[in-house]
């Protein structure tokens, strides 16, 4: 009986790695599709305009974003080499991710949400390796709850 | 007291970090306005 | 009952195993992705971009470009909203992004 009690309690602890590497990989996958799709939408863009964007009109990834009420007084302090920032807001704000902003551009192909039409399911398909795609198949309809075997 | 710290460049994580960060803010924003609900309004007279 | 659970812990064990394979892979794929000169060069976002993905669209809108190992330290509100950045190694830039 203890022996039992103690496998339940490894079991219990293996199911919570799976559960949390299973939302690991599923992360992994909208990651590489979202910037995929990004690549892809910027190079058809400056082909039909023949040229990259102004550089000052552009952000390259990484990046994090902090936005606020344009209401907002923000106190900001930098050091001489920049290499310290701090910032003291009257009011709050939100901070979110590159992969953030992508996935609220539409790049994730609807899938960070599980909810993915076919001609987007078809599009984040073209963007992962063949082996990765059962798992889209379930991620366009909620999570990912099982491992395939390759 | 409290203080969330995130080390930018994680692959993995730092999403939740985030959300999280911005649950942390955007609660004290309630918990103030509630504040603020409470105190403004009037008091129930007594009954004799 | 043990010899079910032992059974079931070897095979949880398996899947868990093999989802680390595919987590590397995947961590491994992302990498060369990203770091391909190509793909680094047509890795950005239009200010137009960020304005749409915020509501109210007029927000003010910080964007922070900072090397990999940059400390972010929010404090609690009610030690003030604060948010400190710390560089190991480069200088962080920090644009706001026009409200047209």
């Amino acid at each position: 009986a203890q022996e039992c009690q103690n496998l339940e309690v490894e079991r219990q602890r293996k199911l919570e790695r799976i559960k949390q590497k299973q939302s690991q990989l599923q992360e992994l996958i909208l990651q590489q599709i979202a910037f995929k799709n990004l690549v892809q939408r910027n190079r058809q863009q400056e082909q039909q305009t023949s040229r990259p964007p102004p550089s000052n009109s552009v952000i390259h990834l990484p990046f994090i974003i902090v936005n606020t009420s344009k209401k907002t007084v923000i106190d900001c302090s930098i050091s001489n080499d920049k290499f310290e920032y701090l910032f003291n807001f009257d009011n709050t704000f939100e901070i979110h991710d590159d992969i953030e902003v992508l996935k609220r551009m539409g790049m994730a192909c609807g899938l960070e949400s599980g909810k993915c039409s076919p001609e987007d399911l078809k599009i984040a398909r073209s963007l992962i390796p063949k082996a990765l795609e059962p798992y889209l198949t379930e991620m366009a309809h909620g999570s990912i709850n099982n491992v395939y075997v390759p | 007291r409290t203080r969330i710290l995130v080390s930018i460049g994680e692959s993995f994580g730092s999403s939740e970090k985030f959300h999280k960060i911005n649950q942390m803010v955007s609660s004290s924003e309630r918990t103030l306005k509630r504040g603020l609900d409470m105190s403004s309004a009037p008091k129930p007279l007594k009954r004799l | 009952r043990y010899q079910a659970l032992v059974k079931e812990v070897s095979d949880l064990g398996e899947t868990e195993q093999r989802l680390d394979e595919l987590i590397t892979k995947c961590n491994l794929q992302l990498k060369l992705l990203t770091e391909d000169p190509q793909n680094k060069k047509l890795a950005y976002v239009m200010c137009q971009d960020l304005r749409n993905t915020v509501d109210p669209p007029d927000q003010l809108l910080m964007v922070v470009k900072a090397p990999p190992g940059t400390q972010m330290q929010v404090s609690d509100p009610s030690e003030g909203m604060q948010i400190s950045l710390k560089s190991p190694h480069g200088p962080i830039d920090v644009f706001l992004c026009p409200e047209d």
